[in-house]
């Protein structure tokens, strides 16, 4: 059924029919069901699977639209990329992080730029409370509050541009050092690996078990010796603390 | 730590690409599955035509999180990686079992036919969902193993860094 599916194709791309397109859309419609709970995994329960799903299907009929079958890639790995580039965009032209919780986090990052140029080492909690004029308790709830968000929330772009979305996640865990692996990608996530080298013990910690060996935060917790939410809320810091020295 | 760390690479490369499929064969039965519940008249709104199957594709492939628990995270840094080699392999077994022709005539399909191809999706998703579970138990064993070398510092961030 190689040839056959390749047949669709064929008689798709040549006639442009609603009917094959569709066809084509319903064969590969659980790519958008793969692709849509792994980004689910990463925000917040209130985010509805089914909206993400509806996303990602403009993607893959975009996909499907572009795609050129003579090229000889493989389809499923064109549309994975831009199934998820679609419903990233689309989440983020819905600006579905609460606009309070996206200024405090700019706020911190501000705080932690300008101390860390300051002091250059990586600024306490305690020193960028008073910077922000906040009790360290209040610090402690707004990276809270940012953790509950969930890491897409944290995984802002990065290098912008492009047709290929670029997270922090993506970036600094991609292990395809292959064709997937361009040279900016590359640079970025060794800039990347240096940065995380010059911040505080935990924070280091915290970054390299979570993306490079990919442990789950309860595992990291046990490592540290802290609890699963004490371990979030590092890395929440560490990835503001990342994102402020990468957006200065 | 190295061969720790190539054989954990290892199966979960293998696991990525068995989650993938496996999410490929839960919803081409979900889909078919559709099918059947409209004929039996269960889905009321599901129209017979494939824009209303499309219409329909959001809740067809949904996760039913059981009420939405807010637990139903691994807490693990999760990639949208794009299928390897043994996830186009198992993709070839998923076409034979069904064929895009057959997911476009769903509809045309006779009760038994039917039945049918529901039975050897759900027997080809246990198998996958099986594997899968396997490749995890390895997996989380050795990165057990990982973390317990890290906890008693005999490595550190720096080997990796
Ligand atoms: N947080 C989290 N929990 C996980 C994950 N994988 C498995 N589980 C948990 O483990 C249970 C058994 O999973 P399974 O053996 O793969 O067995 C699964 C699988 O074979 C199948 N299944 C799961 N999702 C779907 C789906 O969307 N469509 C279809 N058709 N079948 C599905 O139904 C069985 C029962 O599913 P559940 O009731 O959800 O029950 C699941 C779920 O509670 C994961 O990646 N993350
Ligand atoms: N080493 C190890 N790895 C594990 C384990 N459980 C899941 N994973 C891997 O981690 C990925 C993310 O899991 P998640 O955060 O629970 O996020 C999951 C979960 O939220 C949901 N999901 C998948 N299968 C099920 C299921 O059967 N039931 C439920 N309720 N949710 C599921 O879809 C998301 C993505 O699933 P996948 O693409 O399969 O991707 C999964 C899977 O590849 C485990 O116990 N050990």
């Amino acid at each position: 059924s190689e040839s056959e599916l390749s047949t669709v194709w064929a008689r798709f791309k040549e006639t442009e029919k609603q009917a094959d397109r569709d066809d084509l859309i319903v064969y590969y419609a659980p790519l958008v069901k793969y692709v849509a709970s792994r980004i689910a995994a990463g925000l917040p329960q209130t985010v509805d699977q089914a909206d993400l799903i509806s996303y990602g299907m403009f993607g893959l009929i975009d996909a499907i639209t572009k795609f050129d079958p003579e090229r000889g890639f493989k389809f499923e790995t064109y549309a994975v990329s831009r199934i998820k580039g679609a419903v990233l965009d689309e989440l983020r032209s819905i600006d579905w992080v609460p606009r309070s919780v996206r200024s405090k986090a700019k706020s911190v990052e501000r705080a932690m730029s300008k101390l860390e140029a300051q002091y250059h080492r990586p600024p306490t909690d305690s020193e960028i409370a008073e910077e922000l004029d906040i009790t360290e308790t209040q610090l402690s709830n707004i990276y809270k509050q940012i953790s509950s968000l969930g890491m897409v929330a944290l995984d802002e772009m990065l290098a912008g541009g492009g047709s290929e979305t670029l997270t922090f996640g993506d970036t600094l865990a991609d292990r395809r050092d292959g064709p997937g692996m361009t040279y900016e990608r590359a640079e970025v996530r060794q800039l990347l690996a240096q940065a995380i080298n010059k911040m505080s013990e935990r924070e280091k910690i915290v970054l390299t078990l979570y993306y490079y060996e990919n442990l789950t935060l309860a595992e990291i917790g046990k490592v540290l010796g802290v609890t699963e939410s004490r371990v979030c809320q590092i890395h929440t810091k560490a990835v503001l603390q990342l994102r402020s020295r990468f957006d200065a | 730590i190295e061969r720790l760390r190539q054989l954990r690479t290892e199966a979960s490369t293998a696991e990525g690409d068995v989650s993938f499929v496996r999410r490929m064969a839960q919803g081409r039965f979900d889909i078919v599955g559709h099918e059947r519940s409209r004929r039996s008249g269960a889905a009321e709104d599901a129209s017979i035509d494939v824009s209303g199957l499309l219409f329909d594709m959001p809740d067809i492939l949904k996760d039913d999180d059981n009420g939405g628990e807010g637990g139903s995270r691994s807490g693990r840094h999760v990639e949208v990686l794009e299928p390897g080699k043994i996830a186009l392999e198992l993709g070839d077994q998923l076409d034979a079992v069904v064929s895009p022709s057959a997911l476009a005539a769903v509809e045309r399909l006779s009760e038994a036919d039917l039945a049918d191809l529901l039975d050897q999706l759900r027997e080809f998703e246990v198998g996958l969902s099986q594997a899968r579970r396997q490749l995890h138990d390895r997996i989380d064993m050795l990165q057990d193993e990982i973390a317990r070398r890290y906890r008693d510092g005999e490595v550190t961030v720096d080997s990796v860094l």
